[in-house]
């Protein structure tokens, strides 16, 4: 079973088109293994992006560089999914 | 596990698993044998039933609605919704006047798991995936973005020719059974109305086009419904939705199912995109699923209520 210890879902806000394109460059970078889960559209809409741990550092460091702002949308993706595990299994008992 | 006995005991208030949901689908067609009966329209590629409720109250190939959920398999409030609106349906007819009226005139078919290989894998090996099960030949990467396979501006830009990429078109248009077997299905019947294909998340309503920025022909028709559909969504918990086309409101998406059945001439075509309201993404909270199911209703009644009035 695939488990996400350490990934975080970063929510990156644009200020402006260049930002947007800078984001938009993330989905190139294959190496990051990125899961965009909402994609770049337009600088009003926030893109949440699931980093895996061992790109973490690399992804928040290109984003501190060019000035964008984001915020950590969750911490760590699998305390998440154990909550949710847990939650369905109780119910189902 | 305690399996609920009838559908007055199924939880909706919680995630299912693909068995569960399925044994959900019998049970509805068991209590309510002159209103819902399952039509399989095919099998998934690991050979899972692609089951389609009809709910009919009778006439022959009467005027339809279509309403898929779970086409991208980790989208889970999708699939808990279309359970839930599977039992509405049931419950309303017959009290409320709008789906009564409706069901007494055309039929609904309601796809609860459009990806059932893709959802068994979500709660199997990987909560995280997305697409399609069947393996890319000449790589070692799994699956195909369903909602990229529709011979709609197949191949286009918005659409990954790499078979590792989430939103992998495909080696050419239907070729994944789960999409061609919607595809045969609605040619075969001839008589659908309106399709609406739903998804998680980001609080949209959309129309065609996504992969042209050519306006669609009923665009200012389609943009006023979905305008009165987000508003009376909003109405009951303040979900706040935005709204319009796919290629202006989100972006250039192309192969995508419902630019496919516009073109097909079904002219209620819509996606939604549901919650999540803040910060869960995918892992919405099983306490959103009722909340989002009934929000949702309000807008697919528009939707509904308005494809009957208007007949075409």
């Amino acid at each position: 079973k695939e488990t996400f210890e350490g990934h975080q879902v970063l929510r990156i806000v644009a200020k402006d088109d260049v930002q947007l394109s800078l984001i938009k460059d993330l989905e190139d970078m294959i190496e990051f293994e990125l899961d965009f889960w909402r994609g770049v559209t337009d600088v009003a809409t926030p893109v949440d992006i699931r980093v895996p741990m061992h790109s973490l550092q690399s992804v928040k460091i290109y984003l501190e560089t060019q000035d964008v702002e984001y915020s950590i949308m969750i911490e760590d993706l699998q305390v998440l999914l154990d909550e949710e595990q847990e939650e369905m299994e109780s119910a189902a008992r | 596990v305690a399996e609920p006995r009838n559908t007055d005991s199924f939880d909706f208030s919680r995630y299912h698993s693909i068995s569960e949901i399925y044994s959900f689908q019998d049970m509805l067609v068991a209590e309510n044998p002159n209103l819902v009966s399952k039509v399989v329209i095919g099998q998934s590629y690991e050979g899972r039933p692609l089951n389609v409720l009809k709910f009919s109250t009778g006439g022959t190939n009467r005027p339809a609605i279509w309403i898929d959920t779970g086409i991208h398999s980790r989208e889970w409030v999708t699939q808990a919704s279309g359970t839930w609106f599977a039992k509405k349906i049931v419950t309303d007819y017959g009290r409320d006047p709008a789906v009564t009226a409706i069901l007494n005139k055309m039929d609904i078919f309601l796809e609860i798991v459009t990806n059932p290989d893709g959802y068994f894998y979500t709660h199997t090996s990987n909560r995280m995936w997305r697409k399609t099960r069947k393996p890319n030949s000449g790589s070692s990467c799994v699956g195909v973005d369903p909602n990229r396979n529709w011979d709609a501006g197949f191949g286009g830009p918005g659409a990954s020719s790499n078979p590792c990429s989430e939103t992998y078109r495909g080696p050419r248009a239907h070729s994944e059974s789960e999409v061609k077997s919607i595809v045969d299905f609605v040619k075969s019947h001839g008589n659908f109305k309106a399709f609406i294909s739903i998804h998680s998340y980001s609080q949209m309503l959309l129309y065609p086009y996504g992969y042209t920025t050519t306006p669609a022909k009923d665009q200012a028709e389609l943009h006023n419904l979905a305008q009165r559909a987000i508003t009376d969504l909003a109405s009951l918990y303040g979900t706040r939705y935005r709204f319009g086309s796919i290629i202006n409101t989100i972006y250039q998406a192309s192969g995508g199912t419902i630019d496919w059945t516009y073109n097909q001439g079904i002219k209620y075509s819509y996606t939604f995109e549901l919650r999540d309201t803040g910060r869960y993404g995918f892992i919405l909270p099983a306490n959103q699923i009722i909340p989002t199911a009934e929000e949702t209703w309000l807008a697919l009644m528009d939707i509904m209520d308005h494809t009957f009035k208007n007949p075409y």
